[in-house]
């Protein structure tokens, strides 16, 4: 099997993904256990933040080469939505804003339109980043101009 | 980059719920 829950290829499990898409921490809860199955969850596209979801997916083994940079690896593959709920809490979460892709040098992952501020996540999702204090929109701004030159 | 990492700690904005995360602290590591 595969991933510290001994799963099977093909094997069909449910999980639980949480409000906090693309934030520090943010991997699929393999139920019944509520532990992360330490497998990446794909191709569950259609996910919005602020919303909590019991899923359905499907382990995959991969059968291919190993790749020096890790490549592509065993995943479970997103097959569903079993239910899905809007988050009504407040609790914080953290996000983190530099990248490091392999091969190549840590990247701050963070945009400029206007007057928005966008943040984008490894599935090509965006999320805009928003402020109340201005010293927060400063040193986004800070950040922005470096990232541009 | 010039900085080693950037962590954001965020809520759900509440104006733009689903679309946006409202930052509460900026913390940097060069």
């Amino acid at each position: 099997g595969y991933g510290r829950f001994n799963l099977k290829d093909g094997q069909e499990v449910e999980l639980l993904v949480d409000h906090k898409y693309g934030a520090i921490g943010d991997v699929p809860l393999l139920l019944p256990y509520n532990e992360a199955s330490e497998l990446p969850l794909s191709s569950f596209t259609g996910r919005k933040p602020g919303y909590n979801y019991k899923i359905k997916a499907r382990m995959s083994a991969y059968k291919g080469p190993i790749m020096m940079d890790g490549g592509p690896g065993h995943s479970l593959i997103f097959n569903g939505i079993i239910s899905e709920e809007r988050y009504l809490g407040d609790e914080s979460f953290r996000l983190s804003l530099v990248r490091s892709v392999v091969p190549g040098p840590n990247l701050v992952i963070l945009r400029k339109e206007g007057e928005k501020f966008i943040h984008w996540l490894e599935t090509g999702d965006e999320i805009e980043l928003t402020y109340k204090d201005p010293l927060i929109g400063s040193k986004l701004e800070e950040i922005w101009q470096f990232n541009k030159e | 980059s010039k900085w080693r990492s950037i962590t954001a700690t965020v809520t759900h904005d509440q104006e733009n719920f689903g679309r946006a995360y409202l930052i509460a602290d900026l913390n940097f590591m060069e």
